[in-house]
């Protein structure tokens, strides 16, 4: 095989010519920093504030946002179940495409002062109160084709929500 | 969800779905 | 000879029931990931994006409509520079330029916008290569329904790339492809445009765009090859903000290229596919500049080429 890499293509090779031929705009021209800096991930949000103040906040922002929730029960205040219209306009009702989505948005602890918002797509509604049919023939195990960018955009407003205001 | 820290104005989420058999994170990223 | 010939064409008919017999689907890995951008990001935001997580495209969602918005690629980039260079006044429109302002830069440029096309990912591979040849686009997002709500789900996007690896991994009949490269007919011959060294950056972008190829190779005054500009340069140039110097030259734009660039590959019409395929499971190569001997400039053979004489020929 004559196949081969050609030596002046290499950037190290090309840059010592074009400094060689006294390029002055090589000089100054410096490569790409290509160390890419790793993405750091974690889970939902991180909180160091009082807890209770944390549910306050995220129900302020649920309500500027014009979402629902359930009223919560007294054992467990710190899970809100939530349900919000995601209306793209352009989807004609008439297919009884669901437009309410369904969020539980809960808050643990991960150790004293560090607390964390969890965010999980609890399934699809539809306004006239039907429910979505994730919850009846299709379980989560079959359902395979699920988009979640709806869920990522209503998170992303609220997390944009939170920050705004704190 | 998962979330990496807000750089630069502009927020990245993600979420990790099982595609028939197959698993696809799907990473967004969104102005602030 | 006669053999040779005869093994090639079984071969070429093997790896072509070999894509009809499976789907885009089959492509994907087990785990991935799809980094996707809302389209009211800014796009000099969007090109940090894409420079950190080393990708030169990326889908893009409209949440307004909750609807897939075609792709984002070098192109687009190519378009912002060129829009720059007719309207230099216009600096901070660029900077504050939205994704979803990238299509007015084309309608004020008259370019075409770029058909993407998709394709369902259990539709077979070899339909999403006919549709990837049809659509002169080097990638085709897989695109299917969330089953309740009938939004878009984009699943994926397959590259040319990604394919032809898939082939060489997956296909042994590969090895059989011995034709030598002039025999085919798949190089695009010598007289493709080239420049040189000197050339100001702006002409070759020039030539990206109204050729619409994806690279110009650089010769010197004897015509012998010695580098490449590729469309994916131009985030570099942009990410350093360099673009708006006129009298910058192509070879100075090149001192913007990461050391992680792997150079150019090159080939003679000596070569053969099997050894071609072959390098293309082993590196990141798009294109094979056909050179001969002493270095002469032939032509070039770019992943297209391959994958039209794959699809049709024989």
């Amino acid at each position: 095989s004559t196949i081969a890499i050609l030596p002046s293509s290499l950037p190290q090779i090309h840059r010592a010519n074009m400094m060689q031929q006294g390029s002055r705009a090589a000089m100054k021209i410096t490569p790409l920093n290509n160390k890419k800096s790793k993405t750091k991930w974690h889970f939902g949000i991180r909180s160091r504030s009082y807890p209770l103040d944390v549910m306050g906040e995220i129900y302020i922002a649920l309500k500027n946002l014009g979402a629902e929730w359930a009223k919560p029960s007294e054992e467990d205040l710190w899970t809100i179940k939530v349900r919000w219209r995601y209306d793209t306009g352009s989807l004609d009702q008439q297919r009884k495409i669901p437009d309410l989505m369904r969020m539980v948005i809960q808050l643990f602890q991960i150790e004293p002062n560090n607390y964390l918002v969890d965010f999980k797509f609890d399934g699809w509604e539809t306004s006239n109160g039907e429910e979505g049919s994730s919850n009846s023939s299709s379980t989560e195990e079959e359902m395979s084709t699920f988009s979640a960018y709806p869920f990522l955009h209503l998170t992303t407003r609220l997390i944009m929500e939170l920050a705004v205001n704190s | 969800l998962i979330t990496s820290s807000i750089k630069h104005n502009t927020l990245c989420v993600a979420s990790t779905v099982r595609y028939k058999s197959k698993y696809a994170t799907q990473i967004l990223y969104g102005p602030l | 000879e006669q053999n040779i010939q005869l093994e090639q064409k079984l071969a070429i008919q093997s790896i072509r029931n070999f894509l009809k017999s499976k789907t885009s689907y089959d492509v994907l890995p087990v785990s991935y990931r799809l980094i996707v951008l809302d389209t009211s990001l800014l796009v000099k935001k969007s090109l940090n994006i894409l420079l950190q997580n080393n990708i030169v495209s990326a889908p893009l969602w409209d949440a307004k409509t909750s609807k897939f918005a075609g792709l984002l690629t070098s192109t687009d980039f190519i378009n912002v520079i060129q829009y720059y260079f007719c309207n230099p006044d216009k600096f901070d429109l660029i900077d504050k330029l939205q994704l979803n302002g990238l299509k007015d830069i084309e309608k004020c440029l008259g370019v075409p916008s770029l058909d993407q096309g998709s394709i369902h990912p259990f539709k077979p591979l070899y339909d999403a290569c006919v549709k990837m040849i049809e659509s002169r686009s080097r990638r085709i997002p897989l695109i299917d329904q969330d089953e309740e709500t009938q939004r878009e789900i984009i699943v994926s996007v397959l590259t040319q790339y990604r394919i032809l690896k898939f082939v060489s991994l997956n296909c042994r009949e590969t090895r059989f492809l011995k034709r030598k490269i002039r025999e085919l007919n798949i190089v695009t011959d010598a007289s493709i445009d080239s420049c040189y060294m000197t050339t100001p950056v702006i002409d070759v972008i020039q030539m990206l765009s109204t050729r619409g190829v994806s690279s110009v190779p650089i010769i010197d005054e004897h015509g012998r090859l010695v580098n490449v500009y590729e469309a994916v340069d131009v985030l570099g140039l942009i990410k350093g903000g360099i673009y708006n110097d006129l009298s910058l030259s192509v070879g100075e734009a090149l001192m913007r290229r990461g050391d992680d660039f792997e150079g150019v590959y090159t080939c003679t019409v000596e070569d053969k596919l099997s050894t071609i395929m072959d390098t293309i499971r082993k590196a990141r190569v798009h294109r094979f500049f056909v050179v001969d001997g002493s270095g002469l400039l032939q032509g070039v053979i770019t992943l297209s080429d391959i994958l039209k004489y794959i699809l049709f020929e024989e």
